[in-house]
């Protein structure tokens, strides 16, 4: 039964795209069976594995108005050993479908339910919002991974994530855990960076990942070529960060 | 009669509140009379300003409800020249409230015209999402200036706000024009940079601002200090390059 990890930050730009889709390539490498979902209307993560708005056929939208089935939807192998299943813009009009449904909130835990079993992990990387697409997310969630920006507004953000992580585990999703903080884009150089973790380290109980992912230039450059980091530049320091955190994410679930 | 300025791109973290931060701060040091309206639950203006979530009393949530006047929620002076209607995470209610609204995309603009006539400009830090609140947002301006990063995601997301834009244009608000984009967080070594830079001036007929805000630590240290980028570091090329984006605005509106 593979387990469902969402990555969410309302905070816009602080790395969620990119780690959903590095950090599930680099476990694909690493044989593990992985599927993305990308659940963000700008289709970052669709088109950051190589499948732009004009080659989807079938997408996330037409499983929540099931209008298609997920074998109909699926895009196997778009990396090794990675699956996805795509977003576009169409998913804007999800909110509104959602919020019309009686069961709003597990709509997506069904949908993954139905191919849980043939992954050993799966990933879902949100949009920058706490509405009803991100609670689906967190609902159909064993754990949730929260990139963080070392800056402040970043930090600002994070106690507003923290009420909604603890609202959904009340109300909705008992079993979500925090699988732990992603420091993202760091720059040593800054001092501003090196503050802010500190801060992040005392007002926060949640797990850290020790692997901090460094600002890179050919991270912001892969995305270009439709593939990983791992897959563009492996030579990169951005690839090593993202194995690192892949082997470090497989020792938290004693799967090395 | 006050210009509206929707400050807005869908994409997460491309410097939406830097921009209506320190240009309005800069406009109301260059002695215009500016207001900015904090129209993101995340509250980022307004704590980038000096007024954190715990210190705000009345909202902009409270004027979307009706439950406050414009005089209670409005925040004098907040830098030289520059009032402020905050927001925080209540804001996220708004949503729901809006969407059951007859006249749902006009609310924002009739409370705008209220106080329309006490400025020469009001900027609208907008969250990132092409919702509601946006709407709103495009609905009341007379102009929305798009910051932009020289990345490949955020290129991507251009094409689907112009959209956005047209439709507000044929639909909600003839009056809508595009004041230009602005090149934000831009770092010449960036070989990418370069490359998207003239991606987008050659795929978008819409005006580029001349100045460009280059990536410089101490505007991402300012919001810290609550004090725009102008008042916290004026010797700082980040203070250099949003006086030149205040001057290009003036210039562009004839009112040098
Ligand atoms: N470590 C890094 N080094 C350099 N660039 C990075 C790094 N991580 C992310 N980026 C770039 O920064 C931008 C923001 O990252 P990304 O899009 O992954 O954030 P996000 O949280 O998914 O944004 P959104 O809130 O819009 O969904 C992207 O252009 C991405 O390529
Ligand atoms: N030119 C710059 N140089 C350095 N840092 C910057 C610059 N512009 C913005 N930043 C920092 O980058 C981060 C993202 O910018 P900002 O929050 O203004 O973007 P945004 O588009 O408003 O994000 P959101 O989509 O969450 O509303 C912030 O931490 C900000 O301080
Ligand atoms: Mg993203
Ligand atoms: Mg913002």
């Amino acid at each position: 039964m593979g387990k469902v990890v969402a990555i969410a930050n309302q905070k816009g730009g602080v790395g969620k795209t990119t780690t959903a889709v590095n950090l599930a390539a680099a476990l694909g490498l690493l044989n593990k069976q992985v599927l993305i979902i990308d659940a963000d209307p700008q289709g970052n993560a669709s088109s950051g594995l190589g499948h732009k708005e004009g080659d989807i056929d079938g997408e996330l939208y037409d499983l929540i108005t099931g209008d298609r089935s997920i074998a109909d939807v699926l895009i196997k192998e778009v990396s090794t050993n990675l699956d996805l299943i795509p977003s576009t813009v169409e998913l804007v009009g999800a909110e509104i479908e959602l919020v019309q449904k009686e069961d709003r909130e597990f709509v997506l835990s069904k949908i993954i339910n139905q191919i849980r079993d043939n992954y050993d992990y799966i990933f879902i990387d949100c949009l920058p919002s706490l509405g009803i697409l991100t609670l689906n997310a967190l609902t159909s969630a064993d754990s949730v991974i929260v990139p963080a920006q070392c800056e402040i507004y970043s930090l600002e953000g994070l106690g507003k994530l923290k009420n909604t992580i603890s609202l959904v585990q009340s109300e909705l999703n008992a079993n979500l855990k925090v699988e732990g903080i992603v420091l993202s884009m760091y720059d040593k150089r800054l001092r501003m960076a090196n503050m802010v973790v500190e801060t992040i380290k005392e007002i926060l109980t949640d797990p850290i990942f020790e692997t901090i992912i460094h600002r890179n230039s050919k991270i912001g450059e892969a995305p270009s070529t439709g593939k990983p980091i791992l897959l563009y530049d492996i030579s990169s320091k951005g690839a090593t960060n993202f194995l690192n955190l892949a082997y470090e994410f497989l020792q938290n679930n004693d799967d090395e």
